[in-house]
């Protein structure tokens, strides 16, 4: 799976997830990659966000919208609130993976509860950076 | 007022263990995403939107084929391949997603397509593939899509299933 979040210079989130699933799936098994509120999310409000990993927990959970929730009904900052869903709900039910995240604010948070990830991620000013593990 | 623009990618949560990964790969990752991150960042440094960001940057790295979606997909116990993709616009909420396609070079294109194109949020199979071909997408044969690595891995979950080995390595599993 893939993805990526943005905030352009307008202040305005986007977020885009592909994927080609689980190696020997089941023809017709749809994971969270495409299920919106689940595998990616986004609205100027609060977050963008753009999962990886057991796609059957992170629908449960609605990992990406749950964030969303939590910011607009709790006032969780998005740090506050992806890191509770990634490294404390997904657990409980038996869900491993992560998400990239962006919010309104510029702020940006990368959290998984696995053993690795591949990502990259750019600030305007600052240096691209990448990282695995 | 101007913000700062950001960005972020992800390659999947397919990460293979340490012991196998050895300098030379992980360069070959660091690059990759290095690569895929340009389309994106070049989108936001010449002022373009959040929406176009992401689907540069989600299409390059569906270009990669070390990266499992498009280019590089693992494949169904049938031995096709079936990929998904979604993308929200943060704006106004609009979304589109595309289930169980193939052929389709960037499956992400086809996402956008759904939402800009039609009334509709997700579609699969043949009706996801009739938006793509309307909007002229890039199609590919099998061949395109075919990855060594990604074909071994099947046949070793195979074995392992018919064996009762089946491990949960989550670099086979997601790529």
């Amino acid at each position: 799976t893939v993805g990526a979040v943005a905030r352009d210079r307008q202040g305005n989130l986007a977020a885009a997830t592909s994927t080609g699933g689980m190696t020997a799936k089941r023809s017709g098994r749809v994971g969270d990659s495409p299920i919106i509120g689940a595998g990616t999310f986004a609205d100027n409000a609060t977050c963008a966000v753009s999962a990886t990993g057991d796609g059957e927990a992170f629908m449960r959970l609605l990992v990406a919208h749950e964030i969303d929730a939590r910011m607009r009904l709790a006032a969780a900052t998005l740090v506050q609130a992806a890191t509770a869903v990634v490294m404390s709900d997904l657990g409980v039910i038996g869900g491993s993976g992560g998400l990239i995240a962006v919010a309104g604010d510029g702020s940006m948070v990368l959290p998984f509860n696995s053993d690795g990830m591949y990502r990259a991620w750019c600030i305007e000013g600052r240096d691209p950076e990448t990282a695995i593990y | 007022m101007t913000k700062p623009f950001s960005i972020a990618i992800h390659g999947g949560a397919g990460v293979m263990p340490r012991r196998d990964m050895t300098p030379e790969r992980e360069a070959g990752y660091n690059v990759a995403l290095s690569r895929a991150l340009e389309p994106g960042k070049a989108v936001l440094s010449r002022g373009g939107s959040a929406l176009d960001a992401v689907t540069g940057a989600v299409a390059a790295l569906e270009d990669e084929p070390l990266f499992n979606a498009g280019r590089g997909a693992v494949f169904t116990r049938e031995g096709n391949q079936e990929m998904d993709a979604a993308i929200m616009d943060g704006r106004d909420r609009s979304a589109g997603a595309v289930a169980g396609v193939s052929t389709i070079r960037n499956p992400i294109h086809a996402a956008r397509a759904v939402m800009e194109r039609t009334e509709h949020v997700l579609m699969i199979g043949a009706g996801a593939v009739a938006i793509a071909r309307e909007a002229g997408l890039v199609f590919e044969d099998d061949r395109y899509f075919f990855t060594r690595d990604r074909w071994e891995a099947l046949q070793d979950t195979l074995r392992m299933e018919a064996s009762g080995t089946l491990d949960d390595d989550p670099s086979r599993r997601h790529g």
